[in-house]
């Protein structure tokens, strides 16, 4: 994660936020539903608190607006750029704005919620079965007022369940007309106009006069988009007029004649090839929700991550089933700590609907908040071979590459839970299987048996003679040999018979190194040994650091922690880990996830 | 049951491609596309389009090639936050 410049960030917990306008695309109540729930992302994990106000200035100002919309940050049209915000602060700063030329839902196609009618507000069942056909957009069919409506189950004329659909005959947003209806016709600038216009306006919003005159009454509200609202095109906003003529013929549904990418496209006057007013039809549009968790990051104080899964990757990508990422839970924390409240809800509400569902979340909010990470990454060089020291000698146990065989341990202390533990001393790979060792007990994790965690065996039954605490270990891939290390000494278990202690520096490392915090394999006899910021490049075969070492951890794998207590290979990836929480690295020094230990690698409920 | 009528080739008609007003229509290629942006903010011809793709890559954790490859024309044309990842 990344936080803005200078770790901006509110200086209160208890921040407000208020809705300047809302976008015609979805119902207001379906818009305050997203934005709670998207607060709530956050507030789940931090102790801040959101409390949306309806007048007066906010910690965060949230508004929908397209192209330049006042802050000399313009938006660009349907698609491209979303939404931005701006980092913690006075004035703009904090305030969330979205790009409303692009079609807003949550994320899986239209939501057309319903109003009066017989089913309590509820959405508009698409396909629905009217008098034995079957439609899939509101309809005005059987209805002498013009009124669009839908059935709210499959069959209408089965269950008899309706609701009208949002129609500037049937309500306006905003403006000064208390949500009353459109009245057509209606003058303004003594001109007549009998649908919405855009006319008298820069930032492109449809509107009507409430009264049968703009001119005389000053009576005005915004029309709400209808389900068959078209974006982009050259009538953002108006609906499709089905049929309609073009090229000679007559369409009565979307069509993607006359264009090479297959988008969908209607005309919004009953014949294009005289008036041209064209737009696209609705697509699944993008999910409101997911997008402003993203910006109320920003307006917390995240930058964008480079973690793909991270909600604050900045690319758009719908999940279902959404759910904070690790590295997100980590960047608020950093800026505000963790949620003090221990029976906390969890956030794990679905992204696609407007009523959250609370599910157990275990992943949530643990760990202890830790110290920002450097940096984003910078490109950095393949550590080069360098040849190995002149004169180093190899000893004949050194040349031993078949180690005793070792018997199945068994464990000593079933009930000793390494879910329980806070941390571990090593985490390392042995034969295939990571390896947990804790204070003179270690557990065991196949990947490939599924057989979840084992142990906790005893360290003295297997390697004994070890201490009770040791700080690194790793086979040796070629010999299968295990090294340990403890302090300033190792030791090098072939089976159960055991070389060692020797101090480390025998191995070339200075008197400056302290504790060696992990191994990382490199390939065949090599393997880079961690200890505070540095690294050293072990050849295992004559057990001496190559030349040129140590070098600085930074230089190499820039974005893990530089205090890690455990670095350990794990599925061909290096692993670094601080705290509850690891940083996971691939060979081309990428970090591409930041997890939990227990419950990302662990397994752990 | 339905009638099992043997499918008849398609009527095949000249696909009219209509320019719609109001749509931006780009007719560069992809690398003509972003040199011609670098040397609009830079007035340069001389660019070092590789290494901003690689900070770009880096940035966005994508493969390090350099290049405007799959991937990465991918991720500039996906839909996204307008907070820049990289100020100035």
């Amino acid at each position: 994660f990344l936080t803005f410049e200078g770790d901006l960030k509110w200086d209160h917990m208890d921040l407000t936020y208020r809705v300047i306008n809302y976008s015609p695309d979805l119902d207001r109540a379906v818009i305050d539903d997203a934005f709670k729930r998207a607060f709530k992302v956050w507030s789940d994990v931090t102790p801040l608190t959101f409390t949306q106000i309806y007048s007066g200035e906010a910690d965060i100002m949230i508004m929908f607006g397209s192209r330049e919309h006042g802050d000399g940050y313009p938006f660009d049209g349907k698609d491209g750029l979303l939404a931005h915000a701006f980092p913690p602060g006075q004035g703009i700063q904090g305030d969330a704005h979205f790009d409303d030329d692009e079609l807003w839902t949550l994320g899986a196609g239209l939501v057309v919620k319903t109003r009066h009618g017989n089913a309590g507000g509820a959405d508009c069942h698409f396909p629905f079965v009217f008098e034995g056909r079957s439609y899939s957009r509101c309809i005005t069919e059987g209805r002498t007022d013009g009124l669009p409506w839908c059935a709210t189950t499959a069959s209408y004329d089965r269950d008899k369940k309706y609701g009208f659909c949002p129609s500037e005959l049937l309500y306006t947003n905003g403006g000064n007309s208390d949500g009353s209806p459109c009245v057509f016709p209606f003058v303004f600038d003594g001109t007549s106009y009998d649908t919405c216009t855009t006319d008298g306006r820069s930032d492109g919003y449809r509107w009507c006069a409430t009264t049968a005159s703009f001119d005389r009454d000053k009576k005005y509200g915004f029309c709400p988009n209808r389900d068959t609202a078209v974006t982009g095109g050259n009538s953002q906003g108006d609906p499709c007029v089905f049929p309609f003529t073009f090229l000679g013929q007559s369409y009565s549904a979307c069509t993607s004649e006359g264009r090479q990418d297959g988008k969908l496209w209607c005309a919004t006057t009953s014949n294009y090839d005289t008036d041209k007013k064209w737009g696209f039809c609705p697509d699944r549009g993008y999910s409101i929700f997911l997008v402003a968790a993203h910006e109320f990051g920003h307006s917390l104080g995240l930058d964008h991550s480079s973690v793909r899964e991270a909600l604050m990757y900045p690319m758009y990508s719908y999940v279902q089933d959404f759910q904070l990422d690790p590295d997100d839970v980590q960047g608020i924390q950093y800026l505000y700590g963790e949620q003090p409240r221990r029976s906390r809800a969890c956030w794990g509400s679905r992204g696609a609907g407007p009523a959250p569902s609370l599910t157990p979340c275990p992943r949530s909010g643990r760990g202890s908040g830790p110290e920002p990470t450097a940096p984003a990454p910078v490109p950095t060089e393949e550590p080069q071979p360098m040849p190995t020291e002149a004169g180093s000698t190899s000893t004949t146990e050194e040349e031993e590459e078949t180690p005793e065989p070792t018997s199945e341990p068994v464990p000593v202390d079933p009930s000793r839970d390494a879910c329980a533990e806070k941390d571990f001393d090593t985490i390392t790979e042995i034969n295939g299987e990571l390896h947990f060792f804790k204070d003179g007990k270690y557990w065991t994790l196949s990947s490939l048996w599924k057989s979840g965690i084992q142990g906790a065996f005893s360290m003295a039954d297997s390697w004994p003679g070890l201490p009770a605490v040791i700080d690194a270990a790793f086979q040796d891939v070629l010999t299968k040999r295990i090294f340990f290390f403890a302090g300033r000494q190792f030791w090098v278990f072939s089976g159960k018979s055991a070389l060692g202690p020797r101090g480390i520096e025998k191995l070339g490392i200075g008197k400056g190194a302290g504790r060696i915090a992990g191994a990382l394999q490199r390939g065949r006899g090599k393997v880079l040994l961690f200890s505070g910021e540095s690294y050293w490049r072990l050849d295992v075969k004559v057990q001496r650091v190559d030349k040129g070492y140590p070098r600085a951890t930074d230089d190499v794998f820039t974005g893990v922690p530089l205090d890690a207590r455990n670095v350990f290979l794990y599925q061909d990836k290096y692993h670094f880990c601080r705290g509850s929480f690891y940083w996971r690295m691939t060979p081309r020094y990428q970090v591409d996830r930041v997890g939990y230990v227990k419950y990302d690698i662990l397994q752990c409920p | 049951s339905p009638l099992q009528s043997q499918p008849s080739p398609l009527q095949s008609k000249p696909q009219a491609v209509v320019t719609f007003p109001g749509e931006l229509v780009s007719m560069l290629s992809d690398l003509e596309l972003a040199e011609a942006e670098a040397e609009a903010r830079t007035g340069s011809k001389q660019v070092a389009l590789g290494k901003a793709l690689r900070r770009m890559q880096k940035q966005l954790g994508l493969e390090e090639t350099g290049q405007l490859d799959a991937g990465t024309l991918e991720a500039m044309r996906a839909p996204r936050c307008g907070v820049p990842d990289v100020g100035t």
